[in-house]
C-alpha cells in the first residue's frame, strides 16, 4: 500500500 | 530492494563511519560541525519510532539501530570525549530556523495527522536541511579537511542514490511517496556546490578551499 511501502526505506 | 537503495543505504553508513573514524583516528572534531550532528540525530530518533511499533525485516531494523547508535555516538564523541577540539565559534549556524519552520511544515503537510506519521515527516524535512550548519561552517572558515570532504561526498550521494530508486519504484512498483521525493530533491541540491568543488579539487589531489 501507498504508506506502507515507504517505510521499508530508512 | 533494488541495487541503488542498497548503494545508497551503504553509502549512508559508509559516511557516518568515514566521520566517526576521522574523530576517533585524530582525537579531534575540528572542522566538524556539532549542530548538523545534533539535528541528524534528531532525525534518526524522530524516523525511527517504528522500530517498536512496526518490524519490516532484520535488515531495515538492523540498519536503523546502527544508524541510530552512531550518530548519537558521533555527537557524544564531539560533546563530551573531545569537547575541547569542538570548533565551535565557526559552528554559529541558529537550529532553531530550521527545525521551528521544519516542525510547522510538518503538522501542515503530511499524509497523516498522527503523532508517529508528524514525526515520520518532521524527520524527513529537517534531514533535507540539516547539513546546512555544516556547509555554513565550510563557507565561513572557507576550507574542509580532504577526510571531511570525503564524508560529505558519500553523505550527498546516499540521497542521490535513493532519488534513483524512487524513479526505479515508480517505474517497476507504481510506488512513490511526494514528501520523500521533494525533501529528498531539496536535500540533494543542497550539496550540488559541494559535488561540483569535490570533483574539481578533492578528486584531483588538491584540499578543498573556497575562493577567497
Amino acid at each position: 500500500s501507498f504508506k506502507a511501502a515507504i517505510k521499508d526505506e530508512l | 530492494m533494488n541495487v541503488f537503495r542498497l548503494v545508497g543505504d551503504l553509502s549512508h553508513l559508509l559516511a557516518i563511519i568515514i566521520l566517526l573514524l576521522k574523530i576517533w583516528k585524530t582525537r579531534s572534531c575540528a572542522g566538524v560541525s556539532g549542530k548538523s550532528q545534533i539535528l541528524f540525530s534528531l532525525v534518526f530518533i524522530t524516523r525511527y519510532l517504528d522500530l517498536f511499533t512496526n518490524f519490516i525485516s532484520v535488515y531495515n531494523s538492523v540498519m536503523k539501530i546502527i544508524y541510530l547508535v552512531t550518530s548519537l555516538g558521533t555527537v557524544y564523541l564531539m560533546y563530551f570525549k573531545f569537547k575541547a577540539t569542538y570548533d565551535s565559534n565557526h559552528d554559529t549556524f541558529r537550529i532553531e530556523f530550521l527545525v521551528v519552520p521544519v516542525g510547522g511544515l510538518s503538522f501542515l503537510v503530511n499524509h497523516d495527522f498522527t503523532p508517529l506519521e508528524i514525526l515520520w515527516t518532521f524527520s524527513i524535512y529537517l534531514e533535507s536541511v540539516a547539513i546546512l550548519p555544516q556547509l555554513f561552517m565550510i563557507s565561513k572558515t572557507g576550507e574542509a579537511e580532504t577526510i571531511t570532504s570525503h564524508y560529505l561526498f558519500a553523505l550527498g550521494s546516499y540521497r542521490a542514490l535513493y532519488i534513483v530508486n524512487w524513479v526505479y519504484r515508480y517505474y517497476t512498483e507504481g510506488f512513490f511517496d511526494l514528501i520523500a521525493i521533494v525533501a529528498g530533491c531539496v536535500q540533494t541540491i543542497l550539496y550540488c556546490d559541494f559535488f561540483y568543488l569535490y570533483i574539481t579539487k578533492v578528486l584531483k589531489g588538491k584540499q578543498l578551499k573556497l575562493p577567497a
